[in-house]
């Protein structure tokens, strides 16, 4: 299967969160964490690609990348975590969640997902000092509910 | 284009 996937990080995330993608695909799914994780740039590339996914329109399209995101959180080192735990990335999640930005036409589905995700990453990378204040900011504004 | 060592960010988002 890992010879059937495409090359590049833009050609394994196309795949990976494609729209017409009947169920999640796992094996392009770790294709991508494991391709990231070869390049030089891989991390800084990965997040710039997960981001734009992650804020398109189509819910199914930003719930893979956000799966795919969950994925490489658990699996890649600390290059993607450090690339994750800067306000480079996170104000792009903080866009998703924002009324002010996308928030009033994301689904509530898309919102809860990148929020549960944040605060799991406050639990388990305490020392992404970025990550937890992006979260307290997110509870004092209120975007956090529960 | 970052580089390899690229340590640099940005100022988190007011909202």
């Amino acid at each position: 299967a890992a010879d059937m996937e495409p090359e590049t990080l833009e050609a394994r995330i196309n795949k990976a969160t494609n729209p017409l993608n009947k169920d999640l695909d796992w094996d392009g799914i770790n294709a991508f964490c494991e391709q990231l994780n070869k390049e030089l740039e891989g991390p800084p590339l990965a997040t710039r690609l997960l981001a734009h996914k992650i804020q398109s329109p189509q819910e199914w399209e930003a719930i893979q990348a956000l799966t795919v995101l969950e994925s490489c959180m658990k699996g890649c080192g600390k290059r993607f975590h450090d690339e994750v735990g800067k306000f480079r990335f996170l104000n792009e999640l903080i866009k998703v969640v924002s009324p002010k930005y996308l928030g009033s036409r994301t689904s509530e589905k898309v919102k809860s997902k990148i929020l549960e995700l944040m605060y799991s990453w406050t639990l388990g990378l305490p020392h992404e000092l970025k990550i937890s204040e992006a979260y307290q900011m997110l509870k004092k504004q209120g975007i956090v509910k529960c | 284009t970052a580089s390899f060592h690229d340590d640099s960010d940005e100022d988190l988002l007011n909202i």
